[in-house]
């Protein structure tokens, strides 16, 4: 199953929602196989320290095709990572918008899936809509969209809805999503009021659990670890374990 | 004096900056010309409805190079806005990276400023180091790097950093920045240790005003206001209105 973590507005939790997410479903069924697509490489600097060399990159995939395979590496608790690379931004500019280019993640996959046992894939994308996040979407199975609980977030979340209307159209299938929605502060009107508007924009799409504003889900990247391994016993670390039991309640999870 | 508000890291309150500084100079000084360079939109849809026709917004200036004196439009109590609109997604891929679509912003500015008075320009930018923004970069006096008051912004401001200096020798010119602390929140032992680390690194680039974690801020979007008309007496408002006394003070502001 490979899910795409996606949402083009910045900050909302991609990155620690697929941290997370990865370590929850870790702990509970199997090692997860994570992959970097955001340039800035914020997931493989919590991960350690991302590589100096593109050729260890995801990025190395896209001139090269170097194998997936070959570019995994482990993740003490979590699975294995292909992390990324500041040259990786070059894929949204000099691949251009070919349709085959848009495909090679999903064709990278397919490979690696033949080679290695089936993992779970969690793909972290950057927060803009080109060619990399494309590249997640069309090899995603599903997307996990998280907004944090504010108003500029929400209004992303309508633009992440269009997109993904639009990309069914070309596709011809639907792109089953979630709509999380995180940094939950409880004593703010704003959380209630963005949570009540987007249940009733979006219905069954968004989960019924909700990530809390935690602190501890803020620290753990500067510990490089996970919100389980940083703080078990935190309201984020409970938040992302429900929100794994609600996936695979409702058959999100495959 | 034009400044653009960048970071390539997203939801660090670059919009949020840009409409409340823009909000605090006009009721200081004078009116603001703002122009919103994201794809997004989201600073135009604070103003209200961004355009839905491409024509009669900052894209237009790219492919038709129409006038940016033609695209602004009222803003009561800020001044004028340039808007987005989607369509502005193309400048990144299709005007590629040849040298001159990289000082196109810059070359419309000057054109407005020998027509109109001349007024501070205040650009907010995309979570992309693209074309747009880099169109900012050129056509800007100063930045303003708003850094959200948490471990990965942090390194996101690292990342401006090396930007930064890799096109001064380029431009053969300093880049004047002003790295700004942002959703500073003083219950958490996180945001001062940020705090400390940001001055250590980057000394005097660093803003000695916060802007404080305040609800205030988060809602007055929604209300399609800036702090001050939304709550003057909030910590938001105070600190805004800070901020913009030190960069006159600082001499940042020309
Ligand atoms: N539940 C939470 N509680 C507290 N802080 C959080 C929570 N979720 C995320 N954060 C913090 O919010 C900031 C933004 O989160 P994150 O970087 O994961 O978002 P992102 O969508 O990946 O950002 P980008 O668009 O830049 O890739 C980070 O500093 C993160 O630690
Ligand atoms: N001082 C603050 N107090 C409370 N909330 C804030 C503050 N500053 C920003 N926010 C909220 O944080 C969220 C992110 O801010 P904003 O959208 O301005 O960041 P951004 O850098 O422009 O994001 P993007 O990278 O997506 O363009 C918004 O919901 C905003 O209302
Ligand atoms: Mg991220
Ligand atoms: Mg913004």
């Amino acid at each position: 199953m490979r899910i795409a973590v996606f949402n083009q507005k910045g900050g909302v939790g991609k990155t620690t929602t697929t941290l997370n997410l990865a370590a929850g479903l870790a702990l509970r069924y199997h090692p997860i196989r994570l992959i970097d697509l955001d340039p800035q490489a914020h997931l493989s600097a919590i991960h350690g320290s991302p590589p100096s060399d593109w050729r260890q990159s995801i990025y190395a995939h896209y001139p090269e095709g170097t194998p997936l395979g070959d570019l995994e590496v482990d993740w003490e608790g979590l699975g294995r990572l292909i992390p990324s690379h500041s040259e990786l931004m070059k894929v949204d500019s000099a691949f251009g918008k070919g349709p085959e280019v848009l495909e090679k993640l999903n064709r990278g996959l397919r490979e690696l899936d033949r080679t290695l046992p089936r993992r779970a894939t969690l793909i972290d994308c950057c927060p803009y809509l080109g060619v990399l996040s494309l590249n997640a979407i069309f090899a995603a199975d599903g997307l996990i969209v998280p907004v944090s609980s504010d108003y500029l977030s929400m209004r992303g979340a309508e633009q992440v809805e269009r997109t993904l209307k639009s990309l069914e159209r070309v596709l011809l299938r639907r792109v089953e999503r979630r709509y999380l929605l995180t940094r939950f502060d409880r004593r703010r009107r704003m959380s209630f009021d963005v949570e009540a508007r987007m249940r009733e924009r979006f219905g069954r799409d968004v989960c019924e659990t909700t990530i809390a504003e935690n602190v501890a889900v803020a620290e753990s990247p500067a510990m490089n670890r996970d919100i389980f391994a940083h703080d078990a016993k935190s309201r984020g670390a409970e938040d992302y374990a429900a929100l794994i039991e609600e996936l695979a309640a409702t058959r999100f999870l495959r």
